[in-house]
């Protein structure tokens, strides 16, 4: 564990706090789109199936644990007891758009042939791809609430950390993985344009619109 | 350099 990772998951923590937050608060989903809560819930569940068959630190089962549980804890709250504030007409991305590439993409490109390493890997690039219907969604209603845009910055943080993270264990402990770090520079990627809103509107106070 | 195999990172 380095300080990089560290701060990673405590910004990745702090987007799903944040957003549990704002549902909670102000009993509405406005905003968030539910396809990219569900592919959240399916990159943690496909990524955390070695919960039960590999112990890392209590530190890591506990996170496990509270990833899975609130990404099916966000989709309760978005789908059955907030569901009439879900802005369904906003959130359209086709989901099998991205699902069905990332599927054939972890057959034809992983480590290991075998179903816990291709679960992995396409866990892995769904994640990269995952926040795309909630990015959509933004820009499809041209503005985002500040409290939406602060969960967006903490999420596409996390990755971001966690790419100095695996440039820090290349130098220092000869580890890398190929597929984990191309597969998180995209994820960073996909945000740059959201980062540079966010810094530039966001930080100073205005409401962060997109030129719609 | 190796690739870990147990996947320590979340």
């Amino acid at each position: 564990m380095n300080v990089f990772r560290l701060s990673g998951d405590v910004s990745h923590l702090l987007a799903i706090l944040i957003l549990l937050m704002k549902i909670w608060k102000t009993r509405s989903c406005a905003g968030i789109s539910g396809k990219s809560q569900i592919l959240f819930a399916l990159v943690y569940t496909t990524r955390y199936l070695d919960l039960f068959t590999s112990f890392i630190s209590p530190y890591n089962t506990a996170m496990k644990v509270f990833f899975i549980a609130s990404s099916y804890a966000t989709i309760y709250l978005i789908y059955l007891k907030f569901k009439a504030t879900y802005d369904r007409n906003h959130d359209t991305f086709r989901m099998e758009f991205l699902v069905l590439p990332v599927l054939v993409l972890a057959f034809v490109v992983n480590h290991d042939f075998t179903p816990l390493e291709i679960l992995w890997t396409f866990s892995i690039y769904l994640e990269s791809v995952a926040i795309l219907p909630q990015l959509f969604m933004v820009s499809k209603t041209g503005q985002a609430e500040t409290i939406t845009s602060h969960y967006l910055f903490a999420l596409g943080m996390y990755r971001a950390l966690y790419i100095v993270n695996w440039v820090y264990r290349y130098y220092f402990e000869g580890f890398y993985d190929l597929i984990a770090i191309i597969a998180g520079v995209v994820q960073t990627v996909l945000y740059c344009d959201f980062f540079y809103l966010y810094v530039t509107k966001v930080l100073k106070g205005k409401q962060l619109t997109l030129p719609a | 350099l190796r690739r870990s195999a147990v996947k320590d990172e979340l």
